[in-house]
């Protein structure tokens, strides 16, 4: 863990009073292997190394200030400015409804989060229209009813008729009958599925969402990066949102998908049940994934 | 993909680990392997790319390879086979997958719906059950799932089914009292059929990184893990973690699963899988 690491990179620089390319290149070891421990996608940590290299060569030598210190410091600034905003807000349409779309590889969490999130907005006052889109997996749209009645938030779900269509006609219905919000339920799709991929893609641009939410495992490993930049590609991601964080994972994905996407994590999910929704600290994760 | 017939050298080295990580194979496991790689290249017992990738791939191979990977079967009775996993990786599928195949080679299968948590997981289930035209022993949501577990075990015994397959809830294994209520489940099932359950699967996704090995340790110190499900290698995840898993938890991939539909399973194949991670 980098905790532990941290207190051998002090160690290296012990009797030195400045940083050189040698003892920093040195250091720098330590901290690539506790990345790449923690699910840092190989090319991001590589990436992150040679800025945390950059800077503190570039450090204007301080004196009386440990070496070994201030490489400890260059290291968690660089990530918590690479872990992107504290708390970034959801977007609000400027009229009609607030169109939500949550999409993601399978099983990574998006029909729990969207009871999650329709959970935080009723409680903000907002009147949320819940959409049952994923025609697929068996029973998806019972899961998200269920959601729906438990938190006494609407469904919108039809049969018989394909995601983008169903999605259309639930901001339709929420323009209507007045909702301010719609989250729509997609399935869960590889990235590499092209029929499906282009699916979503229809999705988005029958409803113009304000907000496209990758929602990601956070014990996902290198594979987070080709997943998020395929997604990326193909829908107008607005932020991200990181599951299954009351696990151990280290969560390294979290400053792969940051870097690969440049979009912010909005959220993430510290649970199963409906209230386990925080807004995201950047701090906290950088500390989470150097251990 | 490394060039081929090029004389080894440590940048070359070098590449072949950043293809093993990439591959999450992790850091601990590349760097033991790459480290033989450079003992044996330094005592010039590989020269070349090609001699590398024979060297890494006979190495692997002999470690994924294992002829415990068939499914046991019970003396006598019903076969029960347990499955568990974390949240989301993919039990509810692969036990239709199970079911599936195994009800298509003529066998009896009963299904256990002892997730009784989770929205509408029972539903899942029983729709699965459904098509595939198997058995299905549930109750409502909020049940206690070792009761289920327990309904289901006296019904594979009396319909003298061949197997019994037992879904569980998706759970964490930092969460103390559902690996106890895991464990409890276990006990009903031994209490009421000795020797069940013959299998214990844990499911694991392929894109999961080095908590696998975290999620092998720790559910296999509750239940007798028998084997691994590797789910959702039809993505682009290696599943690479599984090597980890084998060398330091022993326990086999039995099964992969390809995709969302029933067929989409296949017994695992160390030679494939090893290929698979340097495709
Ligand atoms: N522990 C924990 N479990 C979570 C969290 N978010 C979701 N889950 C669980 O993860 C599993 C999968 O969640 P779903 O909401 O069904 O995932 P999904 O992305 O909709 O799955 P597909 O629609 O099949 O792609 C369920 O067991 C959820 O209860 C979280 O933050 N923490
Ligand atoms: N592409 C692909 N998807 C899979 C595979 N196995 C399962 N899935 C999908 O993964 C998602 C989750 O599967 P489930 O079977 O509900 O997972 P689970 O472990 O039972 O989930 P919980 O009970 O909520 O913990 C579904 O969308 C499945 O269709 C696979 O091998 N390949
Ligand atoms: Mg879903
Ligand atoms: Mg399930």
């Amino acid at each position: 863990s980098l905790s532990a690491s941290f207190q051998n990179l002090a160690r290296r620089f012990q009797g030195k009073d400045k940083l050189t390319e040698d003892n920093v290149q040195e250091a720098l070891r330590d901290v690539r292997m506790a990345l790449l421990e923690a699910d840092v996608q190989l090319g991001v940590a590589r990436d992150f190394i040679q800025r945390v290299k950059d800077a503190a060569l570039g450090q204007a030598v301080v004196k009386g200030v440990d070496p070994g210190q201030m490489i400890i410091k260059v290291i968690s600034d660089e990530l918590a400015k690479l872990m992107g905003p504290e708390a970034a807000p959801l977007v609000r349409a400027e009229r009609g409804p607030t169109v939500i779309l949550m999409a993601g590889l399978q099983g990574a969490g998006k029909t729990t989060t969207c009871g999650k999130l329709a959970n935080r907005l009723k409680k903000e006052g907002r009147k949320v229209l819940m959409v049952a889109a994923d025609l697929q997996r068996p029973a998806a749209v019972d899961q998200l009813q269920v959601l729906g009645r438990d938190l006494e938030v609407a469904v919108h779900a039809e049969k018989g008729v394909a995601p983008p269509e169903v999605c259309a006609r639930a901001v339709d219905r929420a323009k209507r009958e007045n909702f301010d919000t719609v989250i729509l339920d997609t399935a869960g799709r590889l990235h590499i599925d092209d029929a499906l991929m282009t699916e979503v893609a229809e999705v988005a641009r029958r409803t113009s969402p304000h907000e496209v939410l990758l929602v990601c495992d956070a014990m996902t490993g290198q594979d987070a990066v080709t997943s998020a930049k395929a997604f990326d590609e193909r829908l107008p991601l607005t932020g991200v949102i990181l599951t299954k964080l009351d696990g151990d994972a280290r969560g390294g994905a979290a400053l792969s998908v940051k870097a690969v996407t440049g979009k912010p994590i909005k959220f993430v999910g510290q649970g199963e049940k409906l209230d386990k929704l925080d807004v995201f600290y950047p701090q906290r994760m950088a500390e989470r994934i150097l251990g | 993909v490394l060039p081929f017939g090029r004389k080894l050298d440590e940048k070359l080295i070098e590449e072949m680990e950043e293809t093993l990580l990439s591959a999450d194979l992790g850091p601990k496991t590349a760097v033991k392997l790459m480290d033989q790689v450079r003992l044996a290249f330094k005592e010039k017992r590989i020269t070349t790319t090609d001699e590398c990738y024979a060297f890494l791939k006979s190495w692997l191979k002999d470690l994924m390879r294992d002829d415990g990977a068939k499914l046991r079967r019970a003396e006598s009775g019903p076969t029960v086979i347990l499955v568990a996993g974390v949240n989301g990786a993919g039990k509810t599928t692969s036990i239709a997958k199970l079911a599936h195949r195994l009800s298509r080679g003529g066998a009896s299968v009963i299904l256990a719906a002892a997730d009784t948590f989770r929205a509408a997981a029972v539903d899942q289930l029983a729709l699965w059950s459904e098509r595939i035209g198997c058995r299905i022993i549930r109750q409502p949501t909020g049940a206690d799932p070792a009761a289920v577990a327990f309904d289901a075990a006296e019904a594979a015994v009396a319909r003298k089914a061949d197997f019994l397959v037992v879904d569980t809830a998706g759970r964490l294994h930092t969460q103390a009292n559902l690996m106890k209520e895991l464990e409890k489940i276990k006990r009903v099932i031994e209490k009421r059929i000795p020797g069940a359950p013959h299998e214990v699967i844990l499911v694991l996704d392929a894109t999961c990184g080095q908590n696998a090995i975290t999620q092998a340790q720790e559910f296999g110190k509750i239940l007798p893990v028998t084997g691994l499900f590797l789910t959702k290698l039809d993505g682009t995840a290696k599943g690479g973690a599984v090597i980890g898993i084998r060398d330091q938890v022993k326990v086999p991939v039995k099964f992969i699963g390809l995709g969302e539909k029933p067929e989409d399973i296949e017994d695992f194949d160390a030679e494939a899988f090893v290929e698979g991670l340097f495709g």
